[in-house]
Order: C-alpha cells, then structure tokens, then sequence
C-alpha cells in the first residue's frame, strides 16, 4: 500500500506541475509530504506560486487562482487513475473570461487522451459554446424538472430566461 | 467501463421518469436558477451509494423523494438508475458476464433504499465495490459538487491525504 | 434592548417578505423567533418558499436561490437600520442572467431611497453595464495592483483579458 | 457620514500608493483573476478595525503587508486610510467638530498596528465604536466577501439573532 501511495504520488505531483503552470500561463507548484516520513502517515501540502508572485500560503491566494490550482490537482488524478466519468457544478462560477477559456481548453485535451466523459453544468456561455452536447433543464411546470435536448444550433436564451 | 445514462423517477424535483444520455466527450448541463441541476449530480452520487443525507443537502434521506409543489402531491417512493456499457468486459468478475449493467437504488418513504443490479438484488455494499472499483464512487474528487471546487485547497493536509490514496 | 430587538425583528420581517417576493417573482419567505419567548435568548429561523414550490427547509435550496434568499435579508437589514457603505463581492457569480438583473434592478431602487454607497465586485457584464461609474484593478506589473478609473464608454474587455 | 474615499499604501498587493474614489450610488469595480479586487475589500475591514488574521485570509497579521514578488523586495509597513464626509456633523461627539474625518491604520512588520483620526493617535476601541455608531463595521452584514453571500442562509439560528441585532 506505501508503495501504491508514493508511485501515485509521484504520478499526481508530476502532472500537478504541468498543469498549474499550463493553467497560470506560468509560475510553479508542487506537492509535498510532510509530518512524517511514512507516506501512509504524513500529510500532503501543496505549494503554488503564481506567476511573478512570491511563494506565499495558498490561503492568500484569490478565489479565482483557488479554483483553477484546485482544479490542475483535479485533472492532475485523472491522469493518473482515471475515473469514467467526471461531474463538475459550475466550476467557472468565479473565473474570468480569459480563465473559463484556459479550463475548457484544457477540458478539450483531456478528453482527446482519456475516456473520461465530463458532465459539465455551467451558466457561462464560453463555456457553453465549448460543449459537444447541451442539456437543459426547464421548469415550465413550477417545481417539476424536465430534461430537454438542446439542439447546439439553438439559442440558449430560453434555458437562462426567467420562467 | 462507461456511464451511458442516468434515469430519475420521483428524485427530488425530477418527479416525472428523465433520462439523460451521456455521450463521449463533454456534456454540458444548462438552466436557470433553481431548476433541478444540482439535483442530477446529487441524482448521481446517491445511486452510486451514498449514505449521507446532509451531503445531499437533506434532512434525512427521505428528503430525496419528491416532497410536493403547489400542484402535485408529493410522492411516497424515489428510483435512480444507471447503465453502464460493458461491452470492453472490464467490471469485477461478479457483474462482468454482460454487455450492459444497470445499478438501480429505489427508496421508499419511512422504509430505506434497495439496491439492484441488472434486476437482482444487492446489498449496498455492493454497489460501492462496483464502483470503487472503477475509481468512482459517491465521495469521489471526480463529482465536484456546486461550490466545493476549492474544497480541496481549502482542506486540512491530512483529508488531502486521503484523496491522493483514492488515485492510488 | 429587548424593545429594540423586537422593533428591528418587525422591520427587518416586513421588508424581508417583499424583497424575497420581489427577487422571485413570486412565492414566500418570513423571519421568526424560536427556541424562546424572549427575543434576547430565542434564534432566528428564515422560512422561504420559491415560486410554485413546497416550503421546505432552507438547505433544498439551490445555489442561485439561497443567493437571491440572503441578498433580500441583507437588504431587508439595509432599510431597517441603514449603513453608509455596502461592500458586494461577486454576489452575481452563482445567478443566471435573468436573477442578475433582477438583483441590479433592486440595487438601482435601494439607492433611490438610501444615501447607502455600493462596491460592487464583479465578472459580470451585465452588472457591470448597470454600474454608475466603474474602476479596474490590473496587474501590468505582476504581483503589483493598480486602480484604473474606466470610463464607462471604454471597452471593459482589456480589464478581464489575460495578463 | 459618507465614505468617500479609501487610500491603500503596502497593504497586500497595494504596494504602492492607491486611492479608491467611493462616489454616491453603484461603484463597480472590475479586473481578472488575482488581481486584487478582494484586497480591497480586506483593506475596508482592516481600518474599520479587524482583529482576526483568518478573516484576512492570513496566518498573521503581518501578512497584510506586502511580502514581494518576483521584481520587488517586501516591504515591512502597510497603512490604509478612509476618509468620511462628515459635513452633515453626524458623527459621534468625539469626532463631530471637522468636516471631514480621517481614519488611518498602520502596522509595522513585527511591532503591531496603531490607529490614528484626523492625525491623533486613538485605540482600537475607539475606531471601532466611531463605525459601530455609524451602524458598519468589520464584521458587518454590509460587508460581503467573496463566498460568503449565502453565509447568512447557512448561518446557525443563534448567530443570525446576533447579525438582526446589528440593525437593531
Ligand atoms: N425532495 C424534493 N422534492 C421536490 N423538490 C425538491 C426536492 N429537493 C429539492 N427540491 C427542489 O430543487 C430545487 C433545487 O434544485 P437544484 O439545486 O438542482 O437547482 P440548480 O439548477 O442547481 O440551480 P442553481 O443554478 O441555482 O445552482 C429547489 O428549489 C428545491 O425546491
Ligand atoms: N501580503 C501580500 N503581499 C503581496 N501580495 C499579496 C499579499 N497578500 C495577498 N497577495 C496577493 O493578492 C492576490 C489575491 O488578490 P485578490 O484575492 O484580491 O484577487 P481578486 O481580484 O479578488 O481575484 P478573483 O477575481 O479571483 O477573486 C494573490 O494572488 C496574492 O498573491
Ligand atoms: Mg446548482
Ligand atoms: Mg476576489
């Protein structure tokens, strides 16, 4: 089992690096054991530095910098054990537009190198336009959910519009 | 193994049966506020086993089953299923000798859930090896419910552990 | 104190009711005193019901609603006993389009009737066409912040591109 | 009173000096991801008097300061001030004879931080009463960080009665 936990966390740590610094459009970060040297033991911190920024704790980082090195160590274990499939809630609620555009791009890749089907519910329309199904789902009966293929050529408008 | 649909009957606001196919790739989710989204991630977890009600944001467990609008009463029983296409033969020698497994979870009010694969019945148990054993299942880091994207970051190193020893 | 509380508790539950009815479109919500008598000792609990939907307890919810939910008591406070500044940071970003325009229109008629001043955070461009006037913070300089007064006609989009 | 405006100098990644003109109505303030908008935020809280690090998303107190980047060495002092149109005399009586009151807070790495209105040096509590009777304060229902909207909705019935007895 120690050795399952320190090949794994080599694994995760290595791909954690690419891909912060792919989603940051630069800077580092990496995992670390500390505590203890057992890795069934120890605790796992994490180090992330932002572009041009100082080494800093990852409590002062901005909620929109959280969700994004939250969302490398994410992905980051997918490519290690990936799971069949992957449900994100509006992961991009607190992203920028430039951002939402870096996460669905990477999204795009992982799916090109993995079987891993995504459900992805959104608000956003970049990320919307970056789908390559849409459902909706409408309440035009008060309280009562109904599924509804959206045709891609559709407008989307009717989803988001008030009922 | 792939996911290829979640059906809901009588889940908390998807009262009416909803089946929602899930392709290849990325599908996306969209709606106002409100209308049942997060109930289908919730949808999700529960039939995959999960136990706790809090986590989906209940009371206790029966809050899952429709409870009522001002137009229709509310129901007394709640079933979620989904397929999963086993035509690779990669599940766990116990479900692998079809193309197709369907794990349902039904729930009755004041009574408990059942669990069922491809029509037999089975302890929760069970259904929580299934998946586990495909690195899924109701806690995974893979179902990022609403607001906890950061949850990660945010968590004490020791939890962190433990979500490292779930991609071992 | 005991009167005051009381006073405050009727105030604050009136305007609650109307906002939460406002913000909707419909439905219900109230405040009320449980656990005690004595209004120093007792809890406060919020009922509140959507549109169309059973009352239920307040973590059905959905992340839009509980959003709309807590803007209309914090407002409800407002009218009550009115702060000179209010400081939002990116209440919008859970809202679909038609709950942001619903939370700007009643910002623009809070402050019709308040002398109160808003800082409104926001990715938002539908709130931030609502805005008064607008101030960008950017980091030409990585790491370092500046404050850019944007004039208003500008393009807001230098401000949310990428570094 | 009014709040007219809010100078940040050292404070996190204000390092240099940064004024916030705060005008009647809907000030929108807008900027990509870690750029500092939530600073802001921290910077109003912290001369109204905040005491605890955590709500500043630090470890210490001294992470307020600006700690460097790349380019820059850290500094060792932060101040921030806001200033307040008093010239309606609205404010407490200890403060009610200028038109306009400003309210200073500078911290010294190591050393602490001291208070200072209209240049006169005062205590924590006294900055903290001049905004309580203005009905604001650091911990304010007016003041919603980031997250934190529906902190109200989630809230213990115990500590909502203490936020309703803020607008008592
Ligand atoms: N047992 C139940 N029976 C009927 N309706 C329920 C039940 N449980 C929850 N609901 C309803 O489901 C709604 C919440 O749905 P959900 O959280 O999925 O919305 P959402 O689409 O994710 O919205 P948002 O975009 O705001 O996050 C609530 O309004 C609640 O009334
Ligand atoms: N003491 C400090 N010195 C220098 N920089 C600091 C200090 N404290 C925090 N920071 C920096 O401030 C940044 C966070 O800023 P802030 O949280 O205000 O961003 P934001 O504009 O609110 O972003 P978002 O849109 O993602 O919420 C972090 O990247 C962090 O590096
Ligand atoms: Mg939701
Ligand atoms: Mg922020």
């Amino acid at each position: 089992a120690r050795e399952r936990l320190q090949q794994a966390f080599d694994s995760v740590n290595a791909h954690f690096q690419v891909l912060f610094t792919r989603l940051f459009g630069g800077g580092s970060a990496h995992l670390a054991f500390v505590d203890s040297t057992d890795p069934l033991e120890a605790s796992l911190e994490i180090f992330a530095q932002p572009p041009g920024k100082s080494l800093q704790s990852l409590s002062l980082l901005s909620g929109g910098e959280k969700t994004l090195a939250s969302t490398a160590l994410i992905f980051a274990m997918f490519l290690t054990n990936p799971a069949p499939i992957c449900v994100l809630d509006e992961i991009d609620a607190p992203l920028d537009d430039a951002n939402v555009d870096r996460v669905c791009t990477m999204l795009e890749e992982i799916v090109k190198i993995s079987k891993t089907r995504f459900l992805v519910i959104t608000h956003h329309r970049l990320t919307m336009a970056r789908m390559d199904r849409l459902y909706g789902v409408t309440m035009s009966e008060r309280g009562v959910s109904q599924l509804v293929s959206v045709d891609l050529q559709g407008k989307f408008d009717f989803l988001e519009a008030a009922e | 193994s792939n996911f290829s649909r979640l059906r809901l009957h009588g889940f908390k606001s998807f009262v009416e049966k909803s089946d929602l196919d899930i392709g290849p790739g990325l599908t996306g989710i969209v709606g106002p506020n409100g209308c049942g989204k997060s109930n289908l991630v919730e949808a999700l977890s529960w039939v995959m086993g999960e136990t706790s009600a809090k986590r989906l944001r209940g009371n206790g467990m029966d809050d899952v089953i429709f409870n009522g609008t001002t137009g229709r009463p509310a129901r007394n029983s709640a079933e979620v299923s989904v397929v999963l296409d086993n035509s690779e033969r990669t599940a766990p020698a116990l479900f692998n000798n079809t193309d197709e497994i369907e794990v349902v979870r039904r729930i009755q009010r004041d009574v408990g859930s059942n669990y069922y694969v491809n029509g037999k019945s089975v302890r929760a148990r069970d259904v929580q090896m299934l998946f586990a054993d495909m690195a899924i299942g109701a806690h995974s880091a893979a179902i990022v419910s609403q607001g906890r994207i950061a949850a990660i970051i945010n968590a004490k190193p020791a939890e962190r552990r433990q979500v490292l020893e779930e991609s071992a």
